[in-house]
């Protein structure tokens, strides 16, 4: 798959990205 | 609206009226009311001082304490004055950032300092490898040395226009372009819904007519 190398289509799938964690309560 | 039950605002360090700070960014005022709860819950999770430090982030976003490059990359960007705390102005500016509705330029200049991780006005191919190597130990993912440099020449052929080995501003503009679904990680849906997920911030309401 084309996006497995994309280096930053990887690094976007880190948890520390993903700020909707901030929202689950 | 009288407030009740709760610590009086002053002692928010760098708490910002939610009509001044509705009127700097895309957030409505009951929006920004409805932040200044989820605001509470996580800088008063440790630390009661009123300020949300990098632990209290963490926690607010993994449940635990643990450490994270990625977490720790977007707390120095919410943490615009460097003092190695947010305070709800910071807090609410850094988030409309991530509004739906917020231009794409803005979110584009975003993930791009979130990439310049030394802030040379560049995203460097070792900044990139240490990322990826921080992604790799976070996930069980195993790929070895080889592969993260096949993985990071392909990603420089792509992005690095004039292959001076580091991407400028404009060449992360053209990739993201590109390539939009890297700029997911900048839109957060459920701030289009903040007042629904807070709807206590209507008990502790300082403004006296809530505007929508």
């Amino acid at each position: 798959k084309p996006e497995s190398m994309n280096a930053f289509a990887l690094i976007s799938r880190s948890q520390g990205f993903n700020l909707g964690n901030l929202f689950e309560k | 609206m009288g407030c009740f039950h709760s610590k009086p605002r002053r002692q928010y360090p760098g708490y910002e009226d939610p009509i001044s700070l509705a009127s700097q960014t895309t957030f409505s005022v009951s929006e920004v009311e409805a932040l200044f709860e989820l605001f509470k819950s996580i800088s008063g999770s440790v630390i009661d001082d009123g300020l949300i430090n990098k632990e209290e982030f963490q926690l607010a976003l993994f449940k635990s304490k643990k450490d994270n490059l990625f977490a720790n990359r977007i707390f120095d960007l919410f943490d615009v004055k460097k003092r190695g705390v947010i305070d709800f102005a910071d807090f609410v500016r850094a988030l409309n950032v991530f509004h739906p509705s917020i231009p794409m330029e803005e979110k584009i200049d975003f993930s791009f300092k979130l990439y310049d991780m030394d802030n040379t006005g560049f995203i460097e191919r070792n900044e990139v490898k240490q990322m990826l190597v921080a992604l790799l130990s976070e996930s069980e993912m195993r790929l070895s040395d080889e592969t993260i440099e096949t993985i990071l020449d392909k990603t420089f052929s792509d992005a690095d226009v004039n292959q001076d080995g580091k991407i400028d501003r404009a060449e992360w503009e053209n990739f993201v372009s590109r390539n939009p679904s890297l700029l997911k990680i900048m839109t957060l849906p459920y701030l289009k819904d903040i007042t629904t997920t807070f709807p206590s911030f209507v008990f502790h309401s300082e403004v006296d007519d809530i505007v929508t």
